[in-house]
């Protein structure tokens, strides 16, 4: 990685944007979605903060331009050059610019909006052009994907060098700026891997880790059968935090980072959400585990020792939230991976173990090895 | 300037230009021309940032403009100077 002459950087924590000209190509929606994902990867790896505004002068002001624009880089019409960005400082430093000839899109056609931006952003923190090839800082442009996109190590350390780390928030204890490990061949059964999620879709029970998910029918435990997540859920691809479903309403609903998609049955519905939309604070990053319990139709989001109650009917997050888990679930110990209601009664999965909770009773009934769900 | 051509013909005359614009733009040199300074048109000058460029990118270094050198070249980038100034 490389920094600017003098090292330029922001000396305050929290910075705002503004986008002040859009791009007939994208919806505005898919902008501010675009651009908010690309300071996102940013802000996981630093203690920065970015806030929209939609008025006046902000420290990164962002623009899609044509030509000659009045800051002495004239763009030069499609290709070529897509954007550039200033280093931080006053007026224009931070400030960020699209070349607006180009075909800005969310997907792999065009020129994907999230991928320039968050090279750019890169810039208007205080990164130059690096000379590693896999880095997100090197000059030419190379699609990378949104969702579940990890800074490169050249990347992190750049970046930090200038701002240091951004200390790690509850949630999963999974360093969200390494690469998801990749088992070579994947030990199926092997009980020390704990699940990421577990929920009902439809009649069946779905267990997801890393890059793979188990289907089985409720009352068999034969015919259990992995697939890649990606076969079923390209949008997921792997590492799924969360998942959960309102069979009455016919809609699970996925969860990975801050995002989530709602699915009706295998079939997404549209680009992913905020998790904020249900209620979280700003400094929930993450979703550890949730299960919708059917009768008091209230959903369970568990982040790190605590946990949240969500009323589905009013759609809003239940007040006196969040409580301790290990107060309000005796006998449950450890990190809750994943969650399931079936029959009544609650399974929390931890790590190798599977608990049987019976909410009447207020304990747990029975402990199993986790893997005993897929056969193992 | 023939010494640059990895290959002559009209082609190689667009992708000299195009290479000067690239190189003017994205490898300029902090103070390289004084007003009034006579500096003859492409000359080392050029030849130094083709080898800075091919460098950077982690290309052979020759100072020619060859295929992957053009290549590099010819791709959608950022605007922002490799080299800062």
């Amino acid at each position: 990685y490389r920094l600017f002459p003098g090292e330029p950087k922001w000396k305050k924590n929290t910075l705002t944007y503004r986008i002040s000209k859009y791009t007939s190509s994208m919806s505005s929606a898919e902008v501010d979605k675009a651009v908010e994902m690309a300071l996102q990867a940013w802000s996981s790896a630093i203690p920065l903060n970015f806030v929209k505004v939609n008025l006046g002068e902000a420290d990164i002001m962002i623009s899609f331009e044509t030509g000659d624009h009045g800051d002495s880089y004239p763009f030069d019409g499609p290709r070529g050059t897509l954007a550039h960005a200033f280093a931080p400082g006053e007026g224009l430093g931070g400030d960020t610019h699209f070349d607006n000839a180009e075909k800005w899109t969310m997907g792999m056609n065009g020129f994907n909006l999230f991928t320039v931006a968050a090279h750019e952003f890169g810039h208007a923190l205080g990164l130059a052009h690096s000379t590693d090839p896999s880095a997100l800082m090197y000059p030419t442009y190379k699609y990378q994907h949104p969702y579940g996109f990890h800074l490169p190590k050249d990347d992190v350390k750049g970046i930090q060098a200038l701002y240091g780390p951004r200390k790690t928030l509850p949630g999963k204890p999974t360093m969200p700026h390494l690469p998801p490990k990749k088992p070579s061949n994947p030990d199926l059964c092997d009980s020390n891997s704990p699940f990421d999620a577990v929920t009902m879709l439809g009649k069946e029970l779905l267990f997801f880790r890393d890059r793979i998910f188990w289907r089985r029918q409720v009352h068999l435990t034969t015919g259990i059968r992995p697939s890649t997540i990606t076969s079923s859920f390209p949008q997921l691809m792997s590492n799924v935090d969360a998942a959960y479903e309102v069979a009455e309403r016919g809609a699970a609903y996925f969860f990975k980072g801050p995002h989530y998609w709602v699915t009706r049955g295998f079939q997404m519905q549209g680009p992913p959400r905020t998790i904020y939309d249900f209620g979280f604070p700003r400094y929930v990053q993450r979703i550890d585990a949730a299960v919708y319990l059917k009768e008091a139709q209230k959903t369970l989001f568990f982040v790190g020792n605590e946990y949240y109650s969500y009323d589905e009917r009013k759609r809003k997050m239940e007040k006196d939230y969040p409580k301790n888990i290990e107060e309000e679930f005796s006998g449950v110990n450890g990190q809750i991976d994943a969650a399931v209601e079936l029959n009544g009664y609650i399974y929390f999965f931890s790590g190798p173990k599977a608990y049987k909770y019976d909410t009447e009773k207020e304990d747990v009934v029975s402990v199993v090895k986790s893997s005993s769900w897929i056969g193992c | 300037a023939p010494s640059l051509f990895a290959a002559t013909s009209r082609t190689s005359r667009n992708n000299y230009h195009l290479a000067q614009a690239y190189l003017e733009k994205f490898y300029p040199k902090k103070g390289e021309h004084q007003v009034g300074e006579m500096v003859a048109r492409g000359g080392n000058s050029m030849i130094r940032k083709i080898k800075e460029l091919q460098a950077f990118f982690g290309l052979q270094v020759t100072g020619k403009l060859d295929q992957q050198t053009m290549n590099v070249i010819k791709k959608p980038r950022c605007g922002v100077p490799d080299v800062a100034n």
